[in-house]
């Protein structure tokens, strides 16, 4: 539960992590419940792309990262995607 | 860095402004010239700006949803996407036009530097994925720094692993006596001052981008066919159900064909499922049905042979499913049929309103189940639909915009879970997989479905894509 003191909701992060490929996209149809330990993972692995320290919590260099102005297209971290589906480097996206 | 998806083939590029402001557009298509140089600098690559829908890269600035699937989100977060290489909308680059921009050098304040953002969404658009290291134009997030001609190290060798050195001749089968190519001038690297701008006749108005212009599957809500009306005035219904809920036996035959059999190897489809684990797949009046050994002969053959319930001068199968009963259920017009096995369950048909649908729906584009949930899925035009099986109605939440399915567009022919899981759409002549954890086609380009569905032979002068 966010207790007031985070700037950004955990919605919101949720969100990000979708629309930037740290949570596979198909959680937006199915909202399918994620454990707190992939959730933080992939808070994690948001953290390194952005070369921040590694918490795996939403903390205020998180936020802060959250907030930046960046690119719409995806970072792409194909790891982010727990389906063992997903795991197929051959496969490249054409385009965003 | 990471190398994302295909390159271009080629290494002399056209690029064309599609939109923009009247007193920006000198400055924005200079900026433009020179994000390009910048990437042409370190590599063979040459960039010339033409006034054509048909350039490789199209510029243009956008807000909110656009049409392409991916809105933008006003001032703030959100800057600009960008494909990457291919046909179509490949290796265009998209601006948010709601964000607050400068377009020279040396101007600072709260606004954002045109320059270096043009210079990172081109990246994409030559081939490049974000890159983790902070320093790298290809970084994910805005940096205002200074765009210098010199890219930084990390995305210097990206785009000459991609397309060589200005210095040295590149593709690993040339041999090594052969003299050097030519260093590419810098005179074909920008036209921007040769010719006068012209404006589109669509954009003399600084009209919206209209992605049709290029792509026969697009997804434009501004500008797509409105099939389903949202504000028409209902008229209640007068007529009865197009089929009476009794049982007919024997079942009536057609009489005269009102159309001949459709071409197996040339046709679009209305509907396809997986029923009894075979492929069935329907077209006018007709079906087809694929089993291990692939299509029955004697095929395609009336669908009132095997479900002869079905109202005697239905048009088309607009969509069907089996569903988690097993039961087959059709849809046809305003009104579903549930079959078990070919007999048609007592209180059918039944409105589509039963199902919680509008009554305004004149019609089912597809039903499916997705196989990444296991979930009934109904589209019509541009809207979707999930459905509860439990309760026998659409889900509270829908309907929601079919550009969820991304790459699909909009009025989809069918779609269906195969055998392998995997979920298809179909339109025209073509389909697509599905990427269910990407939420996108697994292939921007539809396959024709005649090769993978019917096994239909290539012909002699048809290009082979899928081994291109």
């Amino acid at each position: 539960a966010n207790n007031g003191k985070s700037a950004v909701s955990e919605d919101t992060v949720y969100n990000y992590l979708m629309e930037f490929d740290y949570l596979p996209k198909s959680d937006i149809e199915t909202g399918a419940l994620r454990t707190e330990e992939q959730l933080k993972d992939a808070i994690r692995k948001l953290q390194r792309f952005g070369n921040i320290p590694a918490t795996g919590e939403i903390d205020e260099a998180t936020q802060k990262l959250i907030h930046r102005p960046r690119c719409g297209v995806g970072d792409n971290t194909r790891t982010a995607n727990f389906s063992p589906d997903n795991l197929q480097y051959g496969h490249h996206r054409m385009k965003r | 860095y990471v190398l994302q998806g295909p390159k271009w083939d080629k290494t002399d590029l056209t690029w064309s402004l599609v939109n923009w402001t009247m007193e920006d557009a000198p400055q924005i298509r200079r900026a433009l010239t020179e994000a390009l140089s910048v990437w042409a600098h370190s590599s063979k690559l040459t960039f010339r700006e033409v006034r054509s829908d048909q350039a490789d890269i199209q510029v243009l600035f956008a807000r909110g949803d656009h049409g392409d699937g991916y809105k933008f989100d006003g001032p703030g977060m959100v800057l600009a996407h960008a494909f990457y290489p291919g046909v179509g909308r490949g290796g265009d680059a998209h601006f948010d036009a709601d964000e607050k921009w400068h377009f020279t050098r040396g101007e600072r304040g709260d606004s954002t530097n045109f320059l270096g953002v043009a210079v990172h969404e081109f990246g994409h658009s030559l081939g490049l994925g974000h890159s983790s290291d902070q320093n790298a134009i290809m970084y994910p997030w805005y940096h205002d720094n200074e765009v210098d001609i010199n890219l930084p190290a990390d995305d210097r060798n990206a785009i000459q692993q991609l397309y060589g050195s200005k210095d040295k001749t590149w593709g690993p089968f040339k041999p090594p006596t052969r003299p050097k190519t030519p260093p590419t001038t810098t005179t074909t690297t920008t036209t921007t001052t040769r010719r006068p701008l012209v404006y589109y006749p669509q954009n003399r108005h600084n009209e919206p981008y209209d992605p049709r212009r290029r792509y026969p599957y697009n997804n434009n809500p501004h500008q797509r066919d409105r099939k389903l009306p949202t504000t028409t005035t209902y008229r209640p219904r007068t007529d009865s159900p197009p089929h009476p809920t009794r049982t007919w036996y024997p079942p009536p035959q057609p009489t005269k064909p009102k159309k001949l059999k459709p071409d197996t190897c040339h046709t679009t489809y209305d509907a396809i499922s997986i029923i009894r684990r075979e492929i069935f797949i329907f077209r006018g009046q007709f079906l087809w049905r694929i089993g291990d050994h692939g299509l029955y002969p004697g095929y395609p053959t009336y669908t009132h042979r095997l479900w002869a319930e079905l109202p005697k001068n239905f048009s088309k199968v607009d969509a069907v499913y089996e569903n988690k009963d097993r039961k087959i259920v059709f849809f046809i017009g305003r009104y579903y049929y549930v079959f078990d096995s070919v007999t048609l369950v007592s209180g059918y048909p039944q409105p589509l309103t039963s199902l919680g649908l509008p009554q305004s729906l004149t019609h089912i584009d597809a039903a499916f189940v997705w196989g990444y949930n296991n979930r009934t899925y109904l589209t019509s035009g541009t809207l979707y639909w999930r459905l509860d099986e439990d309760t026998g109605r659409v889900e509270l939440d829908y309907p929601r915009d079919m550009s969820i399915w991304r790459g699909i567009g909009y009025n989809i022919d069918a779609a269906f879970k195969y055998t392998n899981g995997k979920t298809y759409f179909f339109k025209g002549y073509g389909y697509w997989e599905f990427n269910d954890d990407l939420m996108e086609v697994a292939h921007p380009r539809p396959k024709l479905s005649a090769r993978k569905w019917m096994h239909c032979p290539r012909l002699v002068n048809e290009v082979d894509e899928e081994q291109t």
